[in-house]
């Protein structure tokens, strides 16, 4: 079943921690992106 | 998920878990009987009546029920242990996994689980890149060093080398999102972040109990979002899985709930939450 | 089971010979960790092999057959590969072809996506690490610095993946960097793979960084926001990035695809560096010639 089972939608999400660190100059300059992070919970969530 | 050792290793019916547990106990009464045989065997001459007598009343190996029970203790401790060495959540969560996997290999009446707890959690640290150099851990849980080396083999042999857990913590993370997608508008999110930590909690004691043999991680996590606000949880589901709301979404809502051509019954998930909600309980 | 009949490698923490699986007769390579080596115990590079092998099970990553303890040492079963890309590259006597190089790479990127999906970070390729099966396989091995992508606040090594192949996020010290790391090694082993030489190759450490962006100019705030807060970036020598133009004379049997593949994969900006996915599904592989058959590669 290949279907996610999900839609990763960042819009929807209210998610302080995550989103501060997507402000942080050292995450912005390291490559850091808040779609990864999200992908992995929710592909997490529905494994 | 059915891909992972954790599955392919670790993943067991409530039938086939007891009865590994009566294996290994057996094994173990088996080999201690043969050894007490052998120890009045070989000192038929020295021991009186009442020493032979005495040796056979007192040592009785513990029966699988006894063995259970002291290795729950000492997973508790493996927790406690881990937890005041202020190691992330998952790696007390890892730590506690390798201990109580160890004891569906071993009998506590073969290796004491005093003196296994110390290598669970050194070799959960190092297996989560958490490294702490033996020397600093021993330090800090008054810990002898050869006896924490010395396991570690053992228990990596007994673990069938399956060290990547996969915890009900990230699976928590994810259903937090899609709620918030799929309810959208209709949660009050300082609410969702008091239920997140407090789901997180009842994730870790849920891993002292078999339900992490019986279900998978995001089953765990709905259980444990099921105990925690059963309306919500519940909500969540029927919007999600069921899609027949009353008020049916749009096609936006369509989208957001990735319903696709998802096969999982509504019914049929609902029993499995809610029988791994009551094993926690 | 298993044999021991030659010895065919010896690394810092284990020897690698290659056996045979005496109930099927297969060819296999056991890697014999040391254990004597580590005062902590098992070395921490045994452990990542053990864990993320056991994990992962794809035509393009190395097999783990069995492990088992013997003598207190850790053996760890592989599928036998008898060569490796860097051999390839190596060795002038081969030929290969563009058609090659695309099959190698096709199937190199298969094996890191692989691992990407299971949200695992390889963090050390490079062409002896990318192996050749005896029916011209490419398998992804030596999961000695692997590691599960981190959580949003864990703080990472900067100090990962072999100097010439190493991202310039790393370079800088990055701590929280992505998969990213893995899809810049992959776009240095491309390059690698046309010029056969290597092609950012520095001396020591400091000098990968300026190495690195002389042939692919120095990155600025306007394309990669927030670099200048690196600590190492004050100290660098300003070099303009290459033209297309330049980039087609230095990779003369590039097609433009190709060049768009190869700037992909190097774009200097982690975030905006093309993932597994994009690379596999790019014009790169759809345009001729098609990705050689690997058994019939020479």
């Amino acid at each position: 079943d290949v279907s996610k089972r999900y839609n990763l939608d960042e819009s929807l999400y209210s998610d302080p921690f995550i989103k501060d660190l997507q402000e942080r100059k050292d995450f912005i300059a390291s490559g850091f992106r808040v779609d990864y992070v999200y992908s992995r919970m929710l592909t997490e969530a529905f494994m | 998920f059915r891909h992972s050792s954790q599955y392919r290793f670790w993943s067991f019916t409530p039938e086939q878990l007891e009865q590994r547990r009566i294996e290994v106990n057996a094994q173990a009464v088996q080999s201690i009987e043969q050894d007490l045989r052998n120890f009045i065997d070989a000192r038929s001459t020295e021991l009186n009546e009442e020493e032979i007598k005495t040796i056979e009343n007192r040592a009785v190996p513990v029966n699988m029920e006894e063995e259970l029970k002291l290795v729950n203790l000492y997973a508790k401790k493996v927790q406690t242990i881990a937890q005041r060495l202020n190691l992330p959540t998952e790696i007390v969560a890892t730590s506690i996994t390798f201990f109580r996997r160890f004891y569906l290999e071993n009998s506590v009446m073969k290796i004491e689980p005093k003196a296994i707890v110390l290598t669970t959690i050194f070799l959960a640290c190092k297996s989560e890149n958490y490294f702490i150099g033996i020397d600093s851990f021993c330090e800090k849980t008054r810990g002898d060093k050869e006896q924490v080396l010395k396991y570690e083999f053992p228990l990596l042999e007994s673990l069938k080398f399956s060290l990547l857990s996969h915890h009900p913590y990230r699976p928590l993370h994810g259903f937090f999102l899609d709620i918030q997608a799929v309810l959208h508008g209709k949660v009050d999110l300082s609410y969702m972040g008091h239920i997140y930590d407090r789901c997180k909690k009842r994730i870790t004691d849920a891993l002292l109990t078999d339900a992490v043999y019986f279900y998978s991680p995001p089953q765990i996590t709905l259980a444990v979002l099921m105990l925690e606000d059963e309306a919500l949880t519940t909500r969540y589901l029927e919007l999600k899985f069921h899609g027949n709301d009353t008020n049916q979404g749009n096609a936006e809502d369509e989208a957001s709930r990735g319903n696709g051509n998802v096969t999982i019954q509504l019914d049929k998930l609902m029993k499995i939450v809610t029988n791994c909600s009551k094993l926690i309980e | 089971e298993y044999t021991k009949e030659r010895k065919v490698g010896e690394g810092t923490y284990a020897v690698v010979y290659l056996g045979t699986k005496q109930s099927s007769g297969r060819k296999i390579a056991v890697k014999e960790i040391k254990t004597s080596e580590f005062k902590d115990g098992l070395d921490m590079s045994a452990i990542r092999e053990v864990k993320y092998l056991q994990e992962i099970q794809h035509e393009n990553v190395i097999e783990l057959i069995d492990i088992f303890l013997a003598y207190d040492n850790l053996n760890l079963v592989l599928e036998f590969l008898p060569s490796d890309l860097e051999k390839v590259i190596k060795d002038r006597s081969i030929l290969f072809t563009p058609a090659d190089i695309k099959s190698w790479m096709l199937m190199t990127l298969r094996g890191v996506h692989h691992c990407h999906r299971n949200f695992i970070l390889h963090r050390d390729l490079k062409p002896n690490n990318l192996l050749l099966s005896p029916e011209g396989i490419i398998k992804v091995a030596d999961f000695g610095l692997a590691r599960t992508f981190p959580s949003a606040q864990e703080i990472l090594t900067s100090n990962v993946v072999t100097r010439w192949y190493r991202a310039p996020e790393l370079l800088f010290g990055a701590k929280h960097y992505t998969s990213a790391v893995d899809i810049w090694s992959a776009g240095v082993i491309f390059a690698e793979l046309m010029l056969r030489i290597p092609y950012l190759p520095g001396q020591n450490d400091v000098d990968q960084i300026e190495v690195t962006f002389r042939a692919l100019g120095t990155p600025t705030d306007a394309d990669w926001p927030d670099v200048s807060f690196f600590s190492a970036y004050n100290k660098l020598q300003i070099y303009p990035p290459p033209s297309r133009e330049e980039l087609r004379r230095r990779f003369i049997a590039a097609s433009e695809n190709a060049l768009s593949f190869l700037c992909g994969m190097l774009t200097m900006n982690p975030q905006k560096r093309w993932n597994a996915v994009e690379c596999l599904e790019s014009d790169y592989f759809k345009e001729a010639p098609a990705p050689s058959d690997p058994f019939s590669i020479k």
